[in-house]
């Protein structure tokens, strides 16, 4: 199965990222 | 709870390996000794570890550019996933560096990495951002210009994701078409 991700999904991580 | 990076916790696998390279404008220096791979990488967390620790665009100098292409495919029309292809061009007005450029590239670089264009986005080789006084541009580079429904599926979809107005009108070029030109004009092979 091909490992798609949407934006919402994605940017989620950013803000995680951030926040560390 | 506490978030943990512990032991255990497995990154998000992407799709595709993806080479981020660096262009520097050196007219001393050959074109090609002035195009730099930064590192690569393939997982949702590290796409981020990268980005967070990397100029945003807007703030390069000009003629500087970023590459977003996957891995084994360099960032040139010489390449050979590249040199029957073309390229989605959006072309900035000097004063969208300020105000979109960083979210326009970092919308673009989700649309690659998350596989955005569906059943094709295995015609996507990459993405590039060329910073430049007169207008920064970015675009996305397919590997086959003929093949028009994926070329206008892929363009459509980019510029829905980039959220250009219905008025604005983006053309695709193939890279054959930019290297031989005569002039700073070349023709649109497909538009959306």
């Amino acid at each position: 199965e091909k490992k798609r991700y949407d934006r919402e999904f994605l940017l989620g991580f950013q803000f995680i990222f951030a926040s560390l | 709870g506490k978030l943990s990076l512990g032991e255990g916790l497995e990154k998000h696998p992407l799709e595709n390996r993806w080479a981020l390279w660096f262009f520097k404008n050196d007219r001393n220096r050959a074109w090609r000794d002035n195009l730099h791979l930064l590192t690569k990488f393939d997982t949702v967390e590290d796409f981020w570890a990268l980005y967070s620790h990397i100029q945003l665009a807007s703030k390069l100098s000009s003629g500087c550019d970023y590459a977003l292409f996957k891995d084994g495919i360099e960032p040139m029309w010489e390449d050979c996933r590249n040199k029957h292809g073309g390229r989605w061009l959006v072309s900035l007005a000097k004063q969208q560096r300020q105000s979109n450029l960083d979210r326009l590239w970092l919308e673009t670089l989700l649309c690659l990495v998350g596989e955005a264009f569906e059943e094709y986005s295995e015609e996507v080789c990459g993405a590039v951002v060329n910073v430049r006084t007169k207008g920064d541009k970015i675009a996305i580079w397919t590997s086959e210009a003929e093949n028009q429904p994926a070329v206008t599926f892929i363009g459509r979809v980019f510029k829905d994701r980039l959220g250009l107005s219905p008025k604005v009108v983006i053309g695709y070029q193939a890279h054959a078409d930019t290297a031989t030109k005569s002039n700073s004009f070349t023709k649109n092979k497909f538009v959306v």
